[in-house]
């Protein structure tokens, strides 16, 4: 474990809780796409496969119990909650997910570490991470006004993977060169499909106005 | 490259 990777993850964990917060607390998920949140829900059970039958470390049992328990509960407020799933944008909500995760799926049958299942379906989830972002910020460049917490939690998000990024640039020179392709370029797509977004986001914060995507 | 990946990461 580095600073990095501690870093990422905690920053990972700050964008749930925040969105945990927004839903509890304002009742309501304006402009927070539906579709995002069920396929980070997709990610994390076909990454975490292995909970059970691999024990790394406390603190990585508990992050993976955490990451499932807070994306599943966010798909279920959304969803089944009487007052908030009445605030959901079902009708700007259109992007089709499945298209997405589909060539994901097709992609880490051909390319992967390992042709088992744990490993394809992990493979299958780092892909899938990457992209999932998408249906999120098609919603924001529709949604008119973005409020802060939804901001935030975007920004966050998108940070989170960027300091994965450093992270492996720290294990790779401090562990003998491990070279792990797959999550690196995976984590550059992902980080990059952010780019337009920070750069709203922090003229946003700079200029001290409303954050505004240009549709 | 079957280099069993030890998925240490979140």
């Amino acid at each position: 474990m580095n600073v990095f990777r501690l870093a990422g993850d905690m920053t990972h964990l700050l964008s749930i809780i925040i969105l945990l917060l927004k839903i509890r607390a304002t009742k309501s998920c304006t402009g927070i796409s539906l579709k995002t949140q069920e396929l980070y829900v997709i990610v994390f059970l076909t990454r975490y496969l292995d909970l059970f039958t691999k024990y790394i470390s406390f603190y990585n049992t508990t992050m993976k119990l955490v990451f499932l328990g807070t994306s599943i509960s966010i798909v279920w407020y959304m969803r089944y909650h009487k007052v908030v799933k009445q605030t959901y944008n079902k009708d700007q909500d259109t992007f089709r997910h499945y298209f997405l995760a589909i060539p994901c799926f097709l992609l880490a049958l051909l390319i992967h570490h390992e042709f088992t299942v744990i490993e394809v379906l992990w493979t299958f989830s780092i892909y899938l991470e990457a992209v999932a972002i998408l249906p999120q910020l098609v919603l924001l460049q529709r949604s008119r006004n973005i409020d802060n917490l939804t901001g935030n939690y975007v920004f966050l998000l998108g940070a989170y993977r960027a300091l994965y990024l450093v992270n492996w640039v720290y294990r790779y020179f401090t562990e003998n060169h491990l070279v792990r392709w797959i999550p690196w370029l995976s984590g550059l797509v992902q980080t990059t499909l952010y780019a337009d977004f920070f750069y709203y986001y922090i003229k946003s914060w700079k200029n001290n106005e409303k954050l505004q995507l240009p549709a | 490259r079957g280099q069993p990946q030890s998925h240490d990461e979140l």
